[in-house]
């Protein structure tokens, strides 16, 4: 069975996206068989990967007809790392779920056919606590929460974690595999106070390795690369490949 | 009658919300008396002016029984400046609101009977394309679009752009009021081009007045204050000045 990790924050634009594709990368490359569910109607996931525009849409059929998962997959340039792409239409999809009774365990049931072939699941969602996430919150095992170290974040975080613990109620094995401070920028008094203040508040939850601000991130998607192949020895790449070790080596001592 | 002026961007953190609390507080200060309806359950607007937990939940109110805005309102510490904050509970209320008929003219009922007393009214959405964003578009005279100058901001413009239009077979004087550039870095080569295909694509629409980067205005919320009052001197405060002007002098062109 593999380990399944969700990428959630309602706030918008702290690095979900981000994230989801250079852990995905980062735990592929560490010769783990990895699948990235892009659960946002914006499919910067997909985009990000370098995904042609007319072969996205798999998490849209995966949701509605489970057995369709397995030809929705797409591989990425990269070996041993999957995607299950996303597309805009999830907008409309999400309206129309709204009145089904098993509209929560969509994913889940979507999951089933391709579970043995991969050892991790990430799934990136979008900026809500809306139908999608809830999906996530069903059928993973773990939230990874990636927060800035700004203010409307922080007010954010309670909101989050009260809904992580909301769906336990559902999914009893649920729980927060990690916060991550990102966009970090080290000169800034302001954000040594946040994230001081997030490691009070939250301890061992928070990750040591923190990924710093830098250019490179946010310019790695318009090459449809991740950090890794656009920019391996910059400071992103650097506290992407921290992350990943930290959290491959949490997974072992659990 | 009012203009409404909804701050929209399914894109996550691209400046809605200090977009609207900064532009708000400079219609206000030249005179003219505005209403921010915080649309957004993270009710980062409301935290942003200071707003207090205990008196938050007007927008939920408002939405439930139109009758109840007028005392749903709270003042502002700027004169001339009123908001209608929100609360999480609209997380709930927008999976409630999901069946009934008219779900999506709302926010069009709850202001009639406030809309004599200003001449501007601001509303902060929350970064999707559901129900919430749906309401502003249908009572709204215009959208004004808020764009971060990097790759997924770009991907998503489509998106948002065709939304609107979708929107105006139900409201058929919607139109865009402008894109506004903001968290511009000018040493970012990729800002400037990114910047430069936007004006290339979008042209008149898009503001001449760019909203720098700048620390202050992620200080600024967590003091309640806007930037005007946190940092007058700042980039940050000028970029929104000058915004303010420009799009009150494009009111009087039109
Ligand atoms: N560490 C970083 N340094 C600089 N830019 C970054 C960093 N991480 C992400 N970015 C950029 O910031 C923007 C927001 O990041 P991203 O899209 O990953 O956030 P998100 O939480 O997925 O957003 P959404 O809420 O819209 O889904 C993107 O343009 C991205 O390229
Ligand atoms: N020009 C700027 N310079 C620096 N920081 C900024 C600027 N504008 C906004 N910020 C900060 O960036 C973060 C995102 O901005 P904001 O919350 O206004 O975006 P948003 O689009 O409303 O986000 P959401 O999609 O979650 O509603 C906030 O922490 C804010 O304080
Ligand atoms: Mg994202
Ligand atoms: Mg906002």
């Amino acid at each position: 069975r593999p380990k399944i990790i969700a990428l959630a924050n309602q706030k918008g634009g702290v690095g979900k996206t981000t994230t989801a594709i250079n852990l995905a990368v980062g735990i592929a490359l560490a010769g783990k068989r990895c699948l990235l569910v892009d659960l946002d109607p914006q499919a910067n996931a997909s985009s990000g990967l370098g995904i042609a525009i007319k072969r996205r849409g798999g998490s849209h059929f995966a949701l509605i007809s489970p057995d369709s998962t397995e030809q929705a997959i797409v591989p990425t340039m990269i070996d041993g790392l999957d995607i299950l792409p996303s597309h805009p239409s999830l907008v409309q999809l999400e309206r129309e779920l709204q009145g089904t009774s098993d509209r929560e365990r969509r994913l889940q049931m979507a999951l089933i056919p391709v579970s043995t072939r991969y050892q991790y699941i990430l799934i990136d969602c979008p900026p809500s606590l809306g139908l999608f996430p809830a999906n996530a919150f069903l059928c993973c095992d773990s939230v990874l929460i990636p927060i800035q170290c700004e203010y409307y974040a922080m007010e954010g975080l309670a909101q989050i974690l009260a809904d992580v613990e909301k769906s336990k109620r559902m999914n009893s094995c649920l729980r927060v595999e990690g916060v991550l401070l990102t966009m970090f920028e080290p000169e800034s008094v302001f954000a040594h106070e946040v994230a001081d203040e997030v490691r009070t508040h939250l301890g061992e939850l928070v990750y040591d390795s923190i990924v710093p601000r830098d250019v490179a991130l946010a310019e790695a998607p318009s090459h449809g690369k991740a950090i890794l192949q656009y920019a391996p020895r910059s400071r992103g790449a650097r506290g992407y490949v921290e992350l990943t070790r930290e959290l491959l080596m949490r997974q072992n001592s659990n």
